[in-house]
């Protein structure tokens, strides 16, 4: 899904 | 979001006021790489390229923001601040990190999690951070005299991404899709470095002695 392919981590 | 990234995050964000700090305060950078300075304002400008394109949140894109700014500032403060460039141990800063940047921007071609630009650049982002601390290593050990704001700076910097290692297990054990591979395999190297830097700087501190990093 979308947020698992972004990066949500500094 | 997990206390040990929250952690992490405040602690690199201490390291760079600490920073920020002792440039403003002392109106001197010496003991400071400016070259390592550089190479984060790398790191954070080639991986936040999804500033302005993925909004995660309010927390996360005021974080980059502080990030590249600061980094910005010291870099340009070093370079540009008629005061503060005076102090630049530039004879002792003299790391080749052309060849982390080279060997760094080869491995993101290779190794990477899609072979998009902005995906190259965030793995290129994640390899070089975990050598950009070299050049201010290698001036600590010529420069001798551990200024304690420069080694406080390294301290936390290092803190942080132990902190983040802590924040990679505890999301590879509650979350059932792990694919944080490429940033916990750099993460680790990179706290590999500082902790030998630690150790030399826990020798120094406790025979109260100038730290000596080996050759």
């Amino acid at each position: 899904s979308k947020d698992e392919d972004t990066h949500d981590e500094l | 979001m997990n206390i040990f990234r929250l952690a992490g995050d405040m602690t690199h964000l201490i390291s760079v006021l600490v920073l920020l700090l002792k440039i403003y305060a002392t109106k001197s950078c010496s003991g400071i790489s400016l070259k390592t300075q550089e190479l984060y304002a790398i790191v954070f400008v080639t991986r936040y390229l999804d500033l302005f394109t993925d909004f995660i949140s309010l927390y996360n894109t005021v974080m980059k923001l502080v990030f590249i700014g600061s980094s910005l500032a010291i870099v340009w403060c070093m370079r540009y601040h008629r005061v503060v460039r005076r102090s630049y141990d530039r004879e002792l800063d003299t790391f080749r990190y052309w060849i982390l940047l080279g060997v760094s921007f080869i491995l993101a071609l290779v190794l990477h999690e899609k072979f998009t630009l902005q995906e190259v650049f965030w793995a290129f982002s994640i390899y070089l951070e975990a050598v950009a601390i070299l050049p201010q290593l290698v001036l600590l050990q010529r420069s001798g005299n551990v200024d304690n704001l420069a080694g406080q700076y390294v301290f936390f910097l290092g803190a942080y991404r132990a902190f983040y290692i802590l924040n990679w297990i505890y999301r590879y054990l509650t979350e059932q899709r792990f694919t944080r591979w490429i940033s916990c395999v750099s993460g680790l190297v990179q706290t590999a470095l500082y902790a030998d830097f630690f150790y030399y700087y826990f020798i120094s501190w406790k025979n109260n002695a100038k730290l000596q990093l080996p050759a």
